[in-house]
């Protein structure tokens, strides 16, 4: 799932 | 997640393992920068901050724990367990010169001006140029051994997959962060001298040696 805010990439 | 999300995680991951076994192996981290390693450890932590505001998944705190454990454990052999195999006298890089920079730049541009976004920011550049000392100190001595090379590789493949992983986002999800291409296209060209050198030597069995 992707998310509007934060960074899901490490 | 895409293959090429999952296969540069993966690489890097490869890449810190490999580390700390050739520390552990050979009770030394002879040719291994202790001022690369400090910067990646200041990377994590500083990029990392949003494990405590920001849950995504799973897989993404648990991998962020692990980069932060690893590279705390790294610190940990080289300057503490293994201290008196640390070459410091060949890893001379000034790590001010990379820190101030990255700071300033992440002061000037990123995407909201907040205090886990600016930090976000300034893990993002500083990891892009992290690796230079380490690329300083395999100058310095001409050489570094296979273990070393295959870590190097590794890491430098991460980033690399990284690349892929924003084109197919780009395409597939029209998902694109133009902070992380950027500073991730220097981080991939700081290694394309490495890349050669590894291919066209370490892969056919010889030691990773510069030309004098």
């Amino acid at each position: 799932a992707e998310v509007d805010d934060g960074h899901d990439e490490l | 997640m895409n293959i090429f999300r999952l296969a540069g995680d993966l690489s890097h991951l490869l890449a810190i393992i490999l580390l700390l076994i050739k520390i552990w192996k050979t009770r030394s981290c002879a040719g291994i920068s202790g001022k690369s390693q400090i910067l990646f450890a200041i990377v994590y932590i500083t990029r990392y901050l949003d494990l405590v505001t920001t849950f995504i998944s799973l897989y993404n705190t648990f991998m962020k724990l692990v980069f932060i454990s690893t590279s705390v454990a790294t610190l940990y052999l080289m300057y503490v367990k293994f201290k008196a195999t640390y070459d410091h006298n060949h890893d001379s890089f000034r790590i001010e010169f990379l820190l101030i920079p990255c700071f300033v730049l992440a002061l000037l541009i990123n995407t909201a001006f907040t205090v886990v976004e600016i930090l976000w920011t300034f893990s993002i550049y500083l990891e892009a140029v992290a690796i230079l000392p380490q690329l300083f100190l395999v100058s310095k001595t001409g050489e570094a051994e296979s273990i070393t090379s295959h870590y190097l590789f590794a890491l430098g493949s991460y980033r690399a997959l990284y690349l892929l992983n924003w084109i197919y986002r780009y395409y597939a999800e029209a998902h694109y962060d133009p902070i992380a291409i950027f500073a991730g296209a220097i981080q991939t060209i700081l290694y394309c001298d490495f890349f050669y050198l590894y291919i066209t030597k370490v892969l056919k069995g010889k030691k990773l040696q510069l030309p004098a």
